[in-house]
């Protein structure tokens, strides 16, 4: 269970 | 996904194809500086460390691009410290790393949007990312010239982030989506190519080789 993705870029 | 990050992800992979190439073809890193390479080696392995800590199946194309830039700059850094090292410039490539890791590890500690593991090395890996190219262009200012192929290296290199800048933009206006760290930084770096993007489009866009006054 990942944490909420916060950084969603590259 | 929007198309300004579409071509930012497109031209930061084309300037590492670039270098790869580059270095690959005249089989000489000349021009290159070692120490920018690894720091952005160093900014992929913190800033993904999750690929390494809970192993995700390869099911979609951002884990395969992490994985890309990951194994594409080690592989920079092996040609340029072991492979090609005889063609390495270490005189010129004299800019000390550690006035920029240290800094960006302190800062990373101070201004973070969390204070755990994986937060800060993100924010450490962003704040390292702004100042990555300044060994490279130091190197270029003391040897006074630029290989065209480097110029272009620089020149997608640099407007990745830039498109990124549009990116941000773009999210916050439709999707109010706002990360001020990644955001700051991402100008500072910009900012910092500004003379060379001047100096390529007045000079490598005619055909000519980009000579820094002595």
């Amino acid at each position: 269970l990942s944490p909420f993705k916060k950084h969603d870029e590259l | 996904m929007n198309i300004f990050r579409l071509f930012g992800d497109l031209s930061h992979l084309a300037a590492i194809a670039i270098l790869l190439l580059k270095i690959w073809k005249t089989r000489s890193c000349a021009g290159v500086s070692g120490k920018t390479q690894l720091l952005f080696a160093v900014c992929f392995i913190t800033r993904y460390i999750d690929l390494f800590l809970h192993f995700v199946s390869l099911y979609n194309t951002e884990k395969v691009m992490k994985l890309i830039y990951i194994s594409a700059s080690v592989f920079t850094c092996y040609l340029i410290f072991f492979k090609f090292k005889a063609t390495y410039d270490g005189n010129h490539d004299s800019m000390r790393a550690e006035f920029l890791i240290v800094p960006a590890a302190g800062l990373a500690c101070l201004i973070n949007t969390k204070f755990d593991a994986i937060e800060i090395l993100w924010t450490f890996s962003i704040y390292l990312e702004a100042v990555a190219i300044l060994p490279q262009l130091f190197l270029i200012s003391k040897t006074g010239e630029a290989e065209t192929i480097t110029s272009h290296y620089l020149f997608a290199q640099g407007s990745y982030r830039a498109l990124y800048i549009l990116n941000w933009i773009y999210r916050y206006h439709y999707e109010s989506h706002v990360d001020t760290i990644a955001i700051v930084a991402g100008v500072v770096q910009t900012i910092l190519y500004c003379d060379f993007f001047y100096l390529y489009i007045t000079k490598v866009v005619k055909g000519q080789k980009i000579v820094l006054p002595a």
